[in-house]
């Protein structure tokens, strides 16, 4: 049955999507099977899977929302192994209208239930905030993936993203367990990355990763075409460390 | 009277903050009054400017769901003419209490209303979502100005942003306009910078500044030490951006 994890972080532009999506990809290439749900308005994990969300008639809003079955919104993309429930515009309204709704946390949990024994890995790709969308993301995972970008104001709000994941395990979700802390968008030429290593390594000694993503413009245009960073330039740095990452989850996941 | 700017841009980490407050710093060194409200639970603008969230009594929150008079909230900064209402993580908290509250859409605008005479601006640094914080920024703004990150996917969002912005001012506040787009993070050995920078200033010809915010690495070490560029390091790169867009700004603002 799969593993849910939730990409989360309240820090805006930290590398949340470009690890899900990328993660996602060298997963798919070892062969596991991965559905990435995008849960964030922005629709940037759509995006960048090369799906226009205007296109699309069966997003993550019908689904938390209508309660539409997932099946019928799930996308396959160019990366066999790699599905997608994609988001558009529209999920940007169901923050306030699942407000009402009962059981309101557990939507997508409820949700992904048929859908459990398809997949290894489902991803949630959560937006820039810590409302109901992301607790969605939290309560329906095992375990969380933080990116931490290499900055100083990304430090700050890791206190209250903790806090945050401790209510979500005392209230709604007793498995939840951070699964990872990745450093990303590291800049070897500055003393501040070298610092906010140390500093993250401190916090979170045993859940970070030991790989590092540097900061590597081709990660950036990437989705601009559409691809994930494994079919747009498998040989940059950028590639490299994310199939070094998914080495190492893989082997934290699944025993060594 | 105070012109209100609200800094808004749903996309994570595109320069919001770095702008409100270097923007507001040299602004205030220019002899300018300015009003810096953080209206985001991360506090990132709270602490760019050296003051510890954790050790404040009246925040936003308690101006906004408490009805505190925002006049008890405000701080002094080191920057003389610069003065701050801070954030804390109590903030957070915030966008579900007022869904609930009458005019919750206005809860700023009521706020700012004692102080407008005290201040030349008043810039509202909003969260990364289009949340109540947010709308409550834009509500409270005579014109909204939109740092836009020079990469792929902060295109994305723009024209979801565009139709929020036209809601508001359908809806809540006829005054409303774009006072400026921001190119940041501009990093002139990529095809992807410049790529960006002509597709803005096809989508915003009238309103995107002259003025080009390169990546610069002292802009982010600035708020460790909590301090604005302009005290930190106020001959670098990133320094000469923000006084030229100052320039640019108080010419358009004040007329030329
Ligand atoms: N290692 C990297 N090197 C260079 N650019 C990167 C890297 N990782 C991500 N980016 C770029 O930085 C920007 C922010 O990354 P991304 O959108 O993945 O962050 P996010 O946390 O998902 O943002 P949001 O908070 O808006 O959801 C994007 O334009 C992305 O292409
Ligand atoms: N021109 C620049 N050059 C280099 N780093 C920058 C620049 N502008 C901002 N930064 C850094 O990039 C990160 C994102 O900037 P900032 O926090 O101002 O964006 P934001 O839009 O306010 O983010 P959020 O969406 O989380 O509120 C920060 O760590 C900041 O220090
Ligand atoms: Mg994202
Ligand atoms: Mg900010």
């Amino acid at each position: 049955t799969a593993t849910v994890i939730a990409f989360a972080n309240q820090k805006g532009g930290v590398g949340k999507t470009t690890t899900a999506v990328n993660l996602g990809a060298y997963l798919a290439a070892a062969g596991r099977k991965v559905l990435l749900v995008d849960s964030d308005p922005q629709s940037n994990a759509t995006t960048s899977l090369g799906i226009d969300p205007r296109g699309i008639y069966v997003s993550l809003y019908e689904v938390l929302i209508e309660q539409v079955p997932i099946q019928e919104a799930i996308t396959l993309t160019d990366r066999v192994g790699l599905d997608l429930v994609p988001a558009t515009v529209d999920l940007a309204g169901a923050e306030v209208e699942m407000t009402g709704l009962m059981a309101r946390e557990r939507l997508l949990a409820r949700a992904l239930a048929p859908v459990l024994e398809r997949y290894d890995y489902i991803f949630v790709d959560d937006p820039p905030s810590l409302g109901l969308l992301t607790v969605n993301g939290l309560t329906a995972a095992h375990g969380v993936l933080i990116p931490v970008q290499c900055e100083y104001l990304a430090l700050e709000g890791l206190s209250h993203l903790l806090h945050t994941i401790h209510q979500v395990r005392d209230m709604l979700n007793p498995r939840l367990h951070i699964a990872g802390v990745v450093l990303t968008m590291f800049d070897a030429r500055t003393n501040l990355s070298q610092q906010v290593v140390a500093e993250v390594r401190r916090f979170f000694p045993q859940e970070t990763f030991q790989t590092i993503i540097p900061r590597n413009v081709r990660l950036s245009e990437a989705p601009s075409y559409g691809q994930t960073i494994l079919s747009y330039a498998p040989g940059c740095a950028g590639a490299q460390a994310y199939a070094a990452l998914a080495r190492e989850f893989m082997a934290r996941m699944e025993g060594q």
